[in-house]
């Protein structure tokens, strides 16, 4: 019993090491109140976030997967930076021409900047595997990565653990808190907020991830 | 680099959403900073699922419009200054307020200039109450604005007023600072340029040396 306890332990240890804290939310004040759950406190929303084998040291989680039950409004804001990674690129083009979509995939370990035209394919085969096996349009499926410039994503390690990923979306608490880990890099804390107020007679949620430590003097438009 | 996903179950129409946001990237991620990189990378996506049942928001001028608004702000600057928060090596955050200005753009860029500045998060990190390096890094903003008009202010300590420098309590200063490091807290400076209307917030963090140590080992 020993030995499985110090095993379930390990696993638990094993477990928590590779989490991070939660970073304090110093929310401004307003007719709203904080509800927890990140991105998956609004209504229509799902997330999950594992480990992939993306990253070079450590097994913290390094992907991350936002999804919506419907077709969503979409909006996105970009970096002005001329050396422009090849995800941004993408999103850039795919939110341009479409106003709705479907799928966030994240993933941490390295940025897909300055990998030229394999990486924009790597952006590419990314999305349309995502596609597949949430049976979506590729052009449903927005990607953000974060980590090294000048390498490409370690792209059999991601696509290999897409299925995994998939499977793990929820709409719980616990997604949208795996999902901001996931997508840290350089961060010791995570960044992830939601709050709830009325609208319209309605109530409405608006929630949030983020992760940023360094390289941090954002110009985006 | 910073990234961020937003979700909503507000209903809204796609321009009116896209337009939004943009406005709320300016008044949170647009206006933090930690080292004065740009990254390859920085991005943020938001996605509105309208399933709330929420009426359709489609005038950016409706009351509706400026409920969301303000919702979409307090959540992008709750995340926004929680990165600034946690900025490689710091030990506490910097709210930079600039009130005074013509219009709310302009006290933006002087209170993003103050927070950038390497000679201020070094002072601060340094526990220093160096009100000069302040009044510079506002001065070379970009911003023109009469130096007779400068009003600097770090916590409830007078630095500077009229643009003449104050006698203050350094010690008081910087125990103010030092409780902020050791807590990891917010250093909050306030700066007044003039009478005008435009007021806006930057946030950054004291530079120290494990800024340096960390990103001499994370190479591409």
């Amino acid at each position: 019993s020993s030995s499985s306890s110090s095993s379930s332990t390990i696993s638990i240890e094993d477990q928590s090491s590779n989490y991070i804290p939660a970073a304090p939310i110093l929310l401004p004040e307003g007719p709203w109140k904080q509800v927890p759950g990140g991105v998956t406190a609004a209504k229509g929303f799902n997330a999950a976030g594992m480990y992939g084998g993306l990253r070079a040291k450590g097994e913290k989680p390094d992907l991350a997967l936002v999804t919506c039950d419907v077709d969503a409004i979409s909006a996105g804001v970009f970096t002005t930076n001329v050396v422009a990674a090849a995800p941004v690129i993408y999103c850039r083009h795919t939110i341009d021409n479409s106003d709705t979509a479907r799928a966030v995939l994240i993933n941490a370990g390295q940025a897909n900047a300055a990998t030229g035209d394999a990486g924009y394919q790597d952006v590419i085969e990314c999305a349309t595997a995502v596609a597949k096996l949430l049976q979506l349009r590729p052009e449903d499926i927005l990607i953000e990565s974060t980590g090294v410039i000048g390498q490409r994503i370690k792209k059999e390690a991601l696509l290999n653990s897409l299925p995994e990923l998939v499977d793990s979306l929820s709409s719980t608490i616990k997604g949208a808190d795996n999902a901001a880990v996931a997508i840290t890099t350089t961060d010791i804390v995570s960044k992830s907020v939601a709050i709830e107020t009325e609208v319209g007679g309605s109530l409405i949620r608006v929630g949030g991830m983020a992760k940023g430590s360094g390289m941090i003097h954002p110009n985006m438009a | 680099t910073l990234l961020g996903v937003i979700t909503t179950d507000a209903l809204v129409t796609s321009d009116l959403w896209r337009s939004m946001v943009l406005t709320a990237v300016n008044r949170s991620f647009n206006q933090i900073t930690v080292d004065g990189d740009t990254s390859t990378n920085d991005t943020v996506i938001a996605l509105a699922s309208g399933t709330s049942g929420s009426t359709r928001i489609s005038s950016l001028s409706s009351y509706e419009a400026r409920q969301l608004q303000a919702c979409l702000d307090a959540v992008m600057q709750g995340l926004a200054k929680s990165i600034a928060w946690d900025g490689e090596g710091a030990t506490c955050l910097i709210e930079v307020t600039v009130t005074g200005a013509n219009n709310e753009a302009e006290a933006a860029k002087i209170a993003r200039s103050v927070a950038s500045s390497s000679l201020t998060k070094a002072a601060i990190y340094g526990r220093d109450p160096n009100w000069g390096r302040i009044a510079c890094a506002a001065g070379y903003a970009g911003i023109p604005f009469h130096p007779n008009d400068l009003r600097i202010s770090l916590g409830d300590i007078i630095l500077m007023d009229k643009g003449q420098p104050l006698p203050f309590d350094r010690d008081a200063a910087s125990a103010y600072l030092r409780r902020a490091g050791e807590t990891h807290d917010t250093v909050k400076i306030c700066i007044g340029v003039g009478n005008g209307q435009g007021q806006g917030q930057a946030w950054g963090c004291d530079l120290s040396y494990d800024y340096v140590k960390i990103n001499a080992e994370y190479t591409t």
